[in-house]
């Protein structure tokens, strides 16, 4: 463990806990996209697999608990909260997020560490988390004005892949045989795929103005 | 151990 990787996974506890905290202080989730907290659940289900047959450490067994538990806690409050679910516009998060899932098990079919079946999860689940953040920032765009915590979450969201990014560097400096070619690529096309994201937020934060996406 | 597992990374 090194502290890119710590302050990684804090900061991705800290999207999840702000995320709840918006749907739990508002009793809404207006400006979240289900479909995107969808693919997050299936990201952790599918990476997760070796929950019960890998011990790595307490830390690692406790997160992977916590990502999942969380993940499908905001899926379900979503899906079947009656006062969370009547402020779900469906309307506005339209993306087809079967494709994502799709295109994602299709890759990992052909591009993997070992042809096995948690390898094909686990290359699954990290090209699916590359792309899972697709379907939020398109009603982002769409829902025009978005509220400080939405727009706090979806920042901590990509800047935990940033730090992780930093994370992979430092451990191919120090580790004589670290690659991991398939987490550090994706890494890299998700943490992008914020870039335009982060520029908007910045200037929210620099102009003190409402964060405000170009449609 | 840990980092001579594989996916030691959450």
């Amino acid at each position: 463990m090194n502290i890119f990787r710590l302050a990684g996974d804090m900061t991705h506890l800290l999207s999840i806990l702000v995320l709840l905290l918006k749907i739990y202080a508002t009793k809404s989730c207006s400006g979240v996209s289900r479909k995107t907290q969808e693919l997050y659940a299936i990201v952790f289900l599918a990476r997760y697999l070796d929950l019960f047959t890998d011990f790595i450490s307490v830390y690692n067994t406790f997160m992977k608990i916590v990502f999942i538990a969380s993940s499908l806690a905001i899926v379900w409050c979503i899906r079947v909260h009656p006062m969370v679910k009547r402020s779900y516009d469906k309307d506005l998060d339209t993306f087809r997020h079967y494709l994502l899932v799709a295109a994602s098990f299709l890759l990992a079919l052909f591009l993997h560490e070992k042809f096995t079946f948690l390898e094909i999860f686990w290359a699954f689940s990290i090209y699916l988390e590359a792309v899972a953040i697709l379907p939020q920032l398109v009603l982002l765009q769409r829902s025009g004005n978005v509220d400080n915590l939405t727009g706090q979450y979806v920042f901590f969201l990509g800047a935990y892949r940033g730090l992780y990014i930093l994370n992979w560097i430092y451990r191919y400096l120090t580790e004589p045989r670290f690659t991991r070619w398939i987490a550090c690529v994706s890494g890299v096309v998700q943490t992008a795929l914020y870039a335009d994201f982060f520029y908007y937020y910045f200037i929210s934060w620099k102009n003190n103005s409402k964060l405000k996406l170009p449609a | 151990a840990e980092d001579g597992k594989y996916h030691d990374e959450l």
